[in-house]
């Protein structure tokens, strides 16, 4: 709560079924506008599990497998998951566990609007599958299950983002200025000239040259506690994030005749360039 | 974009192992039939649109 890096959105309870439990966060304005998420952690309290059960429990060192999955409620009323985070937790612990949904959020930001909130279904089971006799995981309960509305370790969903204004990079370079080292990650007008490379010549037709672009410049870096709270994430570079293909005409030979064939080469021109680091999640795109 | 991998590119695309070697005389005079240069520009107008990801 409070905190001056990262927004904070406490969860509603909604509903469950035995081990699994739905929650429900809006999220409208809860993301500031040109800003890149990278990353969202939903943090659930874990209860203390009362000594008594814990003594009658075997074997010892008993775990729970919780599993994470975004829901989303389809216009026709159907529901579809997408798993997007699940790890062991043991029975033995208490306190706020962290699950790292940011999949989810970015599965959210495609949705056509208006936007329906973010559903995270939140499912506890046995650590592995099979005829085991223990029921230790129906041990493992999360805050949501006691008090409600006490307040007390609601689920709460952290958004990490950084303002691409500050972050970012700035589109099409400016061809007055030359690139130094200053220069904010933009694109950069370059000329491939095919009529100047002796392996086209008489065999690409078209066309005779094209704008591929590059991506130049430097990226402003995350200061180092918010740099600290990734370790997963290598320093943010300037590089295409969208590219291109291009088509080309070549002269085919085929039986002793010259014929005109059309190809398509993908990813040959850049047309857009971001600042982004190694180890950052490749969105997903959402399935129609 | 270096010229090897303009190349490269090319030649995993027609699956060929080098670039063919074609005379002047083999291309002299050769038309770009309708309906090819239409599949080109075709091409060339859904390639500004098409945005398939980067890195």
């Amino acid at each position: 709560r409070f905190s001056q890096n990262f927004r904070e959105v406490a969860g509603r309870f909604l509903g469950s079924e035995a081990d699994t439990h739905l929650l429900v966060f809006g999220m409208e304005q809860r993301l500031p506008p040109n800003s890149e998420l990278v990353q969202a952690a939903l943090r659930l309290f874990q209860e203390p599990v009362p000594a008594a059960a814990l003594h009658r429990l075997s074997p010892r060192g008993a775990q729970a497998l919780v599993t994470v999955e975004w829901l989303r409620v389809r216009d026709d009323g159907s529901n579809r998951t997408s798993l997007v985070d699940s790890r062991l937790v043991s029975v033995h612990e208490s306190g706020w566990k962290t699950f790292d949904v940011t999949e989810a959020v970015n599965f959210w930001q495609q949705l056509s609007r208006p936007r329906q909130p973010l559903l995270l279904q939140v499912s506890v089971q046995r650590e592995r599958l099979g005829p085991q006799p223990s029921g230790a995981h129906r041990l493992v309960r999360f805050a949501w299950q006691g008090a409600r509305g006490a307040g007390h370790g609601e689920p709460r969903l952290e958004l990490h983002t950084l303002d691409l204004s500050d972050y970012g990079a700035q589109g099409d370079c400016d061809p007055e200025t030359p690139v130094t080292e200053g220069t904010r990650c933009c694109r950069q007008e370059m000329y491939v000239d095919l009529q100047g490379m002796k392996w086209a010549e008489n065999w690409v037709l078209e066309p005779p040259g094209f704008l591929a672009y590059e991506c130049v410049g430097t990226c402003l870096q995350p200061p180092g506690p918010l740099a600290a709270q990734w370790p997963f994430l290598g320093p943010r570079q300037c590089i295409p994030s969208e590219m291109a293909s291009l088509p080309v005409i070549v002269s085919v030979r085929e039986g002793g005749r010259t014929r005109p064939q059309v190809v398509s080469l993908p990813n040959m021109r850049v047309q857009k360039c971001s600042c982004a680091s190694d180890g950052a999640l490749m969105p997903r795109r959402l399935e129609p | 974009l270096s010229e090897e991998q303009l190349l490269g590119r090319l030649l995993q695309r027609l699956q060929l192992r080098e670039a063919p070697v074609l005379d002047r005389a083999d291309v002299e005079g050769l038309a770009v039939p309708a309906h090819v240069r239409a599949q080109y520009v075709a091409l060339l107008q859904r390639s500004r649109g098409d945005r398939s990801r980067g890195k």
